[in-house]
């Protein structure tokens, strides 16, 4: 056993699999961080109402849904989703607008939400938070297609903060799916990759952080159209780089920045907070140039595993065009000539535990059925200027059963896409 | 595009400094 070894991760294979119950304590009250949970986990309280009325999503639909994600941030990317469509004539004659629509990217699983109070009196939504997509929205009263949900819907009428947001209002002009209906409120249309869509007023209300934080004036999608695979959570907030996003109308509170952490397990809680100075723990990397205004783009320069370099190409990662960092997607991927060293560096390390089936997009499963412990290598990523971050071991493996826990990377389809 | 997901960014504190332009990981984050 390797157990002082710092470039292997040597785990109890009882512990692979999270807790049926959730383990998490909540935030403090006086904290200003949102408490992320998982959403398909025990202290997700969309789960908790979907554990009454319909069966558990399985590991395999997650991963086909983050196949779905990744296609459509490639193709957001390359520019083929990212050009405004117009919108349905008939449709739009229907309803008395005329707008163009706006395709983001696939929403995939939307993984982790968080509790957030709108309107005065402020009640709470659970909605999915995305660093991929920019705008926040709910679904609203009066809806005339609206899913099923959590909670019960934002209603403008209970709120003495509320307002609508006017055709001629900074706020849409500048965004590109505005439009006007003909009692002149400002309206908006997102269509995801996936073809989900939400459409609505883009209207303005207070926005409940904590207790002591609050948000007067947040920007918002009141959404009356709503289909697609939301689940039954009660909409999204888009933390992406633009200036409709969550952090940049936090910004002039907060300052323009924000953190959060993910929890190792779908039965823990971890944060998500606005504003505040980075963990003084942290290794940086430089922001990196990217044609899409939505993403946050960085540049990984190389994997170690067990504490060694593996051989990559010098140009594999800019010839496919760099590196987003992406809430919403599950499983990183990588370029086939890094993705081929990485697996076959790991497959070496693992020679003594049997293989299993591939799970998915994930092609390099063991089955440890049998064993008390077992072990495996760190794995590091190495990002320009210098930054290493070696990777919980949660991050390396993704444990589908004890007989199937699998290298959590995956390639891109070819070394340009 | 490469795409770092977010099973590889558990129990990291990541940090989006924008008025530095930077992203930071710090380890053992969400305690």
């Amino acid at each position: 056993a390797r157990t002082n070894d710092p470039n292997w991760h040597v785990f109890s294979v009882s512990s692979l699999l999270p807790s049926s119950a959730c383990t998490a304590s909540k935030a403090a009250s006086n904290s200003s961080a949102l408490g992320v949970v998982h959403r398909h986990g025990p202290c997700s309280p969309v789960q908790a109402r979907r554990r009454g009325g319909g069966g558990a999503v399985t590991h395999a639909e997650i991963l086909e849904r983050d196949q779905a994600r990744v296609d459509s941030i490639h193709r957001k990317v390359a520019g083929a989703g990212g050009a405004p469509s117009v919108v349905d004539p008939a449709r739009a004659s229907e309803q008395g607008v005329s707008l163009p629509a706006q395709r983001g990217i696939s929403l995939g699983t939307g993984n982790y939400v968080v509790s957030v109070g709108l309107g005065t009196p402020a009640k709470q939504y659970a909605v999915i938070f995305d660093t991929g997509s920019d705008l926040s929205w709910v679904q609203c009263k009066p809806c005339a297609d609206c899913y099923e949900q959590q909670d019960p819907l934002f209603d403008p009428s209970l709120s003495s903060t509320y307002a609508a947001v006017a055709c001629g209002a900074p706020e849409c002009q500048e965004l590109d799916a505005s439009g006007c209906s003909s009692d002149s409120r400002c309206r908006y249309e997102v269509q995801y990759g996936d073809q989900s869509q939400t459409d609505g007023n883009l209207v303005r209300d207070t926005l409940t952080l904590s207790a002591s934080d609050k948000l007067p004036g947040f920007v918002f999608g009141c959404g009356d159209q709503n289909a697609g695979l939301f689940g039954q959570v009660d909409g999204l907030f888009g933390l992406g780089r633009e200036k409709v996003s969550l952090p940049s109308q936090g910004a002039p509170s907060y300052g323009p920045g924000f953190t959060y952490c993910l929890p190792s397990s779908s039965s823990g809680m971890g944060y998500l907070s606005l504003g505040g100075a980075p963990p003084a723990n942290a290794q940086f990397t430089a922001f990196a140039d990217g044609a899409t205004p939505s993403f946050y783009y960085i540049d990984l320069v190389g994997i170690k595993v067990g504490g060694r370099a593996i051989r990559i190409p010098a140009t594999a990662f800019a010839a496919a065009g760099g590196t987003v960092i992406d809430s919403g997607t599950v499983i990183t991927r990588l370029p086939p000539r890094a993705y081929a060293p990485l697996r076959a560096a790991f497959a070496r390390s693992m020679a003594q535990y049997k293989k299993a089936p591939a799970l998915s997009i994930l092609d390099t499963c063991y089955d440890f059925t049998g064993h008390r412990t077992a072990q495996i290598p760190t794995v590091e990523l190495a990002f320009a200027g210098g930054a290493t971050v070696s990777l919980d071991f949660t991050g390396v493996l993704y444990v589908s059963k004890v007989s199937q826990a699998c290298l959590a990377f995956a390639p891109n389809a070819d070394d340009s896409s | 595009i490469a795409i770092l997901g977010n099973t590889q960014q558990k129990t990291f504190a990541v940090a989006y400094d924008v008025a530095n332009h930077r992203i930071g990981f710090g380890a053992k984050g969400c305690s």
